[in-house]
């Protein structure tokens, strides 16, 4: 079980393997929009289905755990550590990076923030907070007809967001 | 206007095909469900380790009810079938999960997902919590929000959307708002469908300075179910319809022909008419007499307590403009006087006689449905099918066209709104 101590369950620890990778970085904020879509639209259903048959509720962390110096009561576990190359990665093509501040001043945006294209720390914030995991942005295999008042509806520029 | 749901969406599904989901293009906002009652389950293997099985099941429940109670669609819990045949199946999981090829990133950020006319995720490393807890992650708009991706609805980037991407903390007792419901519509189209009445209902009530003022409530009747309609903010009561045994105890179960409200200097008294026979309700002790003061036993006969008036009835309104009971059946008014308790001089006569149209030829004829009279429009309705007239005002309205004569009839489009039925099924969610 995941540990606790108290009757509601309100000092519930989570090891920090069990945690979302909180978005903290430039390249982080970069996956983050494409997860949703805004770098580029993504085709949600075709990626509803797994290739493996049956129905697992298998559970698959990166990397293993330090194990050394745990103690009884010691919930805090060393997080696996994460492979960061961008130190050694060339300068940014600038067609990405246009890309990257198109998609930052996009969410920033939808998200009520102010549209400035930098990754500062409201966006950040706003990134980091509980989402539902389906894409803003989609894409869409016929070009539909999109009728303008459904549009404005359902609070979607269609220029934007509909292709 | 007999609003046809056809015109709503390019429908092109047919519930599932071939067992698969993947059934093709779409766009938000086009496409939808072609049927309106929609199976669902919560898979065994999906159970989540937060919540008893009863509660996880209890609060899909009533997400999939809210759906219900502003759109057409029905949803029933299926245990028993085979999965195939569910067309929405629910599951919590952790990491990979659930044979789905979307792996959920662990406690925080991603809360849920869901597929378009498909399944719905929950990361159960979330802290999910029952409503109104106060802390954690509220299940039950999370599954609103999932059911509404189901549906058909995209993300919706407006303040109060139940469809925002982001979570925010359930305030006490979330609801969906106007804009989505209207969304939904969009989809599905509106709710219609016949009613045996609708009535205000009035009272009187002390204010805490001790003045008596007089309040109404507006009612809506179907069968065994009934709503209050909220005319300040056009929608039914939250979590309407209820059992008609529930608020209004006494009655036939399965519904009434006609309730009137006699209210005049000398009479208050609520009647509800089924069949032959009449009730007349017990406001103070909220049941129907079985002894009324004047000592008439209950259920009486139409026959006895309306003389001349026949029955079974189609339906029937009080006018506290005129102290009448206008009571209809077939084609026919009978005008009652309360006062003199007889159906006035000159009564049956034809409805249409009665009440003229403005238009020749646009009228109800007879059978009418329901008959109203409505304090926050002071105007009388008149209900057939899924159509409405308003009966023209003694003042108002031929103040603005004199030509029109006194009691004619104008046609009136969607005046009362999401006025929905839900699955059985659901009644006691």
């Amino acid at each position: 079980e995941k540990l606790f101590h108290s009757r509601d369950h309100s000092d519930l620890q989570i090891p920090s393997s069990h945690q979302a990778e909180l978005i903290t970085d430039k390249d982080t904020a970069e996956l983050f929009l494409s997860r949703y879509g805004f770098i580029r639209p993504v085709n949600w259903e075709e990626l509803q289905f797994d290739q493996s048959t049956g129905i697992s509720n298998d559970e698959d962390f990166p990397g293993e755990e330090d194990l050394s110096g745990i103690q009884e009561g010691d919930s805090s576990l060393s997080r696996a550590e994460t492979d960061d190359d961008d130190d050694d990665e060339d300068s940014p093509n600038p067609t990405e990076s246009q890309a990257f501040i198109s998609a930052l001043r996009d969410f920033q945006m939808v998200s009520g923030l102010s549209v400035t294209g930098l990754f500062d720390d409201a966006t950040k914030a706003a990134m980091n907070k509980p989402r539902c995991g389906v894409p803003d942005k989609e894409t869409d295999d016929a070009t539909e007809e999109v009728h303008d008042s459904t549009s404005s509806a359902l609070g979607i520029n269609t220029a934007t967001w509909l292709t | 206007k007999n609003t046809d749901t056809s015109e709503y969406s390019n429908k092109t599904f047919s519930g599932v095909l071939n067992g698969s989901r993947h059934v093709g293009k779409r766009a938000w906002g086009n496409m939808a469900f072609s049927k309106m009652v929609l199976k669902w389950r919560l898979i065994g293997e999906g159970y989540s380790s937060q919540l008893t099985i009863q509660d996880q099941r209890h609060i899909i429940s009533l997400a999939f009810r809210m759906w219900s109670e502003v759109s057409p669609l029905e949803f029933i819990e299926d245990t028993s079938s085979p999965l195939a045949d569910v067309d929405i199946k629910l599951g919590f999981g952790t990491g990979r999960h659930l044979g789905c090829n979307q792996k959920f990133d662990g406690t925080g950020r991603e809360f849920a997902h869901a597929w378009f006319l498909g399944d719905i995720h929950f990361d159960d490393d979330e802290h999910f919590t029952a409503p109104n807890t106060g802390s954690g992650i509220s299940l039950l708009k999370v599954a609103v929000h999932e059911i509404g991706h189901v549906l058909g609805l995209p993300h919706i980037y407006r303040t109060g959307s139940i469809m925002q991407p982001s979570y925010l903390p359930q305030e006490s007792g979330f609801e969906i708002n106007w804009m989505d419901r209207k969304s939904i519509q969009h989809l599905y189209g509106g709710c219609k469908g016949q009613y045996n009445t609708v009535f205000d209902w009035i009272r009187k009530e002390r204010t805490q300075y001790g003045e008596v003022v007089i309040r109404f409530n507006t009612y809506f009747m179907r069968d065994g179910w009934y709503w209050l309609y909220e005319n300040r903010t056009n929608r039914t009561r939250y979590g309407d319809p209820v059992a008609l045994q529930v608020g209004w105890h006494g009655i036939p179960p399965d519904g009434v022909d006609a309730c009137v409200h006699v209210w005049n200097r000398n009479t208050d008294a609520v009647y509800f008419f089924k069949g032959t026979q009449y009730w007349r309700y017990d406001d103070d002790n909220d049941q129907v007499f079985t002894v009324d003061p004047e000592g008439h036993l209950y259920p009486r006969l139409i026959s006895e307590g309306f003389p001349g008036v026949p029955s079974p009835i189609d339906t029937a309104f009080y006018d506290r403009r005129d102290y009448h009971i206008y009571f209809f059946k077939g084609t026919y008014v009978y005008v009652f006087d309360v006062t003199a308790t007889r159906v006035s001089p000159g009564f049956p006569r034809k409805i249409t006689a009665v009440f003229p149209a403005v238009v020749s030829g646009d009228h109800p004829g007879g059978s009418i449905d329901a008959a109203y009279f409505s304090y926050t429009h002071n105007a009388v309705f008149l209900f057939k099918d899924t159509l409405f007239w308003r009966v023209v005002g003694r003042s108002r309205d031929r103040w603005r066209r004199p030509a029109l004569p006194r009691n004619d009839l104008l046609k009136v489009e969607e005046q009362w709104f999401d006025i929905c039925n839900v699955h059985p099924s659901a009644l006691k969610v």
